[in-house]
C-alpha cells in the first residue's frame, strides 16, 4: 500500500498516483486508488464526480463495509474510492483522531484481500488525511519538484513519516522521492536534481518525470496518460517509475 | 489588507504574494507581508528563516504586542511577519477557534496603522488558517494556475469566502482572479485562460502572469523578482499587477 504525499503544493501528488495506479493495472496488478484528497483532482482526473458523503462517514461512523465505497474508474480494471468535501470536516477529524484510528486501520486491512496494490493520494498539509495514509501504508512516495521550495518542503513531511512510523505503525518506510516536473532545458531543474540526489543518495528513484503538457491534458480529459497518448515522454517515464516500485517491492 | 488565497497547492500563491507586496514597496508604499503557510515559503522567498514560535502564540496566548513579531525583509522598505512550523499545531487552532477571533481581528486592526498594504499568504487548505486572514482582509486574490485543475480549485475557495463575509467579516470580498504560470506556446493555458474568463468576466484581472523561470529562480535567492532581474517578464507582470490593483483600490 502507497502513500503519495507532500505537504508543498502542486508537485505532482495527483499526477502520480492516477498514473502509478494505471501503470499497475496495465501491468495486470488489480489496483485501487484511494482520494483522500478533499479536493478530489485524483477523482476527477479518472474520469469519476466526487462523492456527497466521505468513506470516513459512511465506513467508521455508520459502519458501511469499505466495498460499498468502491466505484470502477474510467480506465479498465482500475478501481477507485472517490473523494468529498466532507473529508475537510473538522469535525469529523476531531471524531476520528482519538478514538477510531484503529478501526481506520482495520477497514484497510480488508481491502488487501481484494486488491494487490492500494495507491492513497493526499492533500498538501501534514495534517489528519496524511496521517491516516501513513497509519496504513507500508511506503511513502514523496514527489519533489525540481524547483527551489522542493528541498524545504522535505523537512517537514520526512518527520512526520518517522513520527506515524514509531506511534502507530511500524511497517511504514519512506519508499522514495521522486523527481518530477523535470526540464531539461533548465539549469534550475540540473541543480535542483543534484542537489537532492546529493542530500538523499539512496532515496531517489531512477526514474524521473519530465515537464510535459500531455501529463496536464490527459487529466482535463478523465484519463490516466497511458489512455490518453501512449507515446508521450510522460507515459514512458511513468511506465519506467512503475517498473522500479514493482522491483523494489518483489526484492 | 489582501489574502492571497487557493486551496489548489502550487499555483503561484507564495509567488504573488512575496512579489506584489515587494511591488508595493517599490512604489513607495510602506508594506508588511504575514506569512501565514506553516511551509514559510514567503519567509524563504525574502531571504528570512522562520521563527520557533508563531505569532498567533506570542500575541494571542501570552500578549505580546505585534509589533514585537515583525522583522525586515532583504528588500529594504518591506517589512515581514515570519511563519513557524507552530502555525499547524492543531491544539492551537483548537484554542483560537471559539475563543479568541475576535481577539484576532483586533489585533490586526493595530497593523493598519503602521502599515499603508498589508499582504497574507496562505497555505493550499481551506482551514482555520485562510479562514483567519479572510476574517481580517479586504480582499482575496486567488491565483488561478492555467492548466486543467484552475477551475475545480474555485469551486471550493469561493464558498468560504462567502461564509467568512456573512459571520465574520462583511468587508471582505473577492479583489480578482489572477492567471498565473501562462504559457503561450500551450493550446491547454489559452483554453483555461478562456474558459475562467468566460466564467468570471468581471473577477480577472488585466494583468496575466507568465510561466518564467526567473520566478523560481529569484525565490531561491531569498529576493523578490524587482531585485533579483527587474527586466525579466516575470517582474514586469507583477509590476503591472500592483499597478492594477493600486488602481483598483484608489477608486
Ligand atoms: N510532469 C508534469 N509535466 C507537466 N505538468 C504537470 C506534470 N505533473 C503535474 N502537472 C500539472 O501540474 C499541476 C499540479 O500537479 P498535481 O495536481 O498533480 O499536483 P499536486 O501535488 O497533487 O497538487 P495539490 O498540492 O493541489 O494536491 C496540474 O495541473 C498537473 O496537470
Ligand atoms: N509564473 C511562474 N513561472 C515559473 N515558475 C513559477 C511561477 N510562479 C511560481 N513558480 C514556481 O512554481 C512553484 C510553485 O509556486 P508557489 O510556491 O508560489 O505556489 P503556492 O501556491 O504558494 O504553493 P503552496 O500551495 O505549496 O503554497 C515554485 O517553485 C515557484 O517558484
Ligand atoms: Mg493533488
Ligand atoms: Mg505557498
Amino acid at each position: 500500500m502507497f502513500a503519495i504525499a507532500s505537504q508543498k503544493g502542486g508537485v505532482g501528488k495527483t499526477t502520480t498516483a492516477v498514473n502509478l495506479a494505471a501503470c499497475f493495472t496495465f501491468a495486470g496488478k488489480r489496483t485501487l486508488l484511494v482520494d483522500l484528497d478533499p479536493q478530489g483532482n485524483a477523482t476527477s482526473g479518472v474520469g469519476i464526480s466526487r462523492s456527497e458523503r466521505s468513506f470516513l462517514n459512511a465506513c467508521l461512523i455508520e459502519n458501511l463495509a469499505i466495498a460499498t465505497q468502491v466505484r470502477e474508474a474510467s480506465f479498465s480494471g482500475l478501481a477507485i474510492i472517490p473523494a468529498s468535501q466532507e473529508l475537510s470536516d473538522l469535525n469529523l477529524h476531531n471524531e476520528i483522531k482519538p478514538r477510531r484510528m484503529k478501526a481506520f486501520q482495520r477497514l484497510f486491512l480488508r481491502l488487501c484481500d481484494d486488491f494487490e496494490y492500494v495507491v492513497i493520494d493526499c492533500p498538501p498539509s501534514t495534517g489528519l488525511l496524511p496521517e491516516l495514509a501513513f497509519s496504513v501504508a507500508q511506503s511513502v512516495i514523496v514527489p519533489v519538484q525540481c524547483e527551489y521550495y522542493a528541498m524545504e518542503g522535505l523537512s517537514q513531511i520526512l518527520p512526520q513519516v518517522e513520527k506515524v512510523q514509531r506511534e502507530l505503525n511500524e511497517r511504514l518506510a519512506v519508499g522514495g522521492l521522486l523527481l518530477t516536473m523535470f526540464d531539461y532545458e533548465l539549469e534550475l531543474s540540473h541543480e535542483v536534481a543534484d542537489e537532492v540526489r546529493s542530500h538523499f543518495p539512496k532515496l531517489v528513484y531512477r526514474a524521473t518525470i519530465p515537464r510535459d503538457v500531455a501529463l496536464a491534458e490527459a487529466s482535463s480529459h478523465g484519463q490516466p496518460i497511458v489512455s490518453y497518448d501512449i507515446t508521450s515522454r510522460g507515459a514512458w517515464s511513468y511506465i519506467c517509475l512503475s517498473k522500479e516500485v514493482l522491483g523494489n517491492d518483489n526484492s
